[in-house]
């Protein structure tokens, strides 16, 4: 465990406490997309598999447990106890686009061509695309609340420091993974323009609205 | 330098 990667994993899990109390207190989840999260859930169970298996730490454990049973948690928010204010004209983005290409990469392009290796690259290649429904969604509506904006920039922060977490673990430890490098960098590419608008204009208070 | 350990990620 290093710094980059212990404020990475501290970011995702804000990321998903901001989620949470968004629809918690605001008893809606507009402007949220239900896909990506449905993704998210997809990119946590495929990777989590060795949950039961393989134990590498309390802390790894607890991670896993919190990240899992929370996303599964706002889906059934998103789906079932807030329905009436999710917005699925806007949520249109088609995943299959994303699963299918995915999925073929994963068995075409992996470490070890094993089951549990190739489920797990498929969750890594999978969580670089998953927050395109997402920021699919703010373009058609063409502008995202501010607390969504707060989620997204944690969200995006959070593999950006793993980014950095592989840099210090390759000159630390010689310990380098292509994929997850390659995945993790196509992952926070796909925020910079979000990055972009996040500190030209909610760091000044304004919100974001994006030319729908 | 392929990876080491096992996978110690989240």
């Amino acid at each position: 465990m290093n710094i980059f990667r212990l404020c990475g994993d501290m970011s995702h899990l804000a990321a998903i406490i901001i989620l949470l109390l968004k629809m918690w207190k605001t008893r809606s989840v507009a402007g949220i997309s239900g896909k990506s999260q449905i993704l998210f859930a997809t990119v946590f169970t495929a990777r989590y598999l060795d949950l039961f298996t393989s134990f590498i730490s309390i802390y790894n454990t607890c991670m896993k447990v919190f990240f899992i049973g929370t996303v599964y948690f706002t889906i059934y928010l998103i789906y079932m106890k807030f329905k009436a204010t999710y917005d699925s004209n806007h949520d249109s983005f088609r995943v299959e686009f994303l699963i299918v290409p995915v999925g073929g990469l994963a068995f075409l392009v992996n470490h070890e061509f094993a089951p549990l290796e190739i489920i797990w690259t498929f969750s890594i290649y999978l969580e670089s695309v998953a927050i395109l429904p997402q920021l699919f969604m703010i373009s058609k509506t063409g502008e995202a609340e501010t607390i969504t904006s707060h989620y997204l920039f944690a969200l995006g922060s959070y593999r950006a420091l793993y980014l950095c977490n592989w840099i210090y673990r390759y000159y630390a430890e010689g310990f380098f993974d292509l994929i997850a490098v390659v995945a993790g960098v196509v992952q926070t590419i796909l925020y910079c323009d979000f990055f972009y608008l996040y500190i030209t204009k909610v760091m000044k208070g304004k919100k974001i609205s994006l030319p729908a | 330098k392929k990876k080491k350990k096992g996978k110690d990620e989240l």
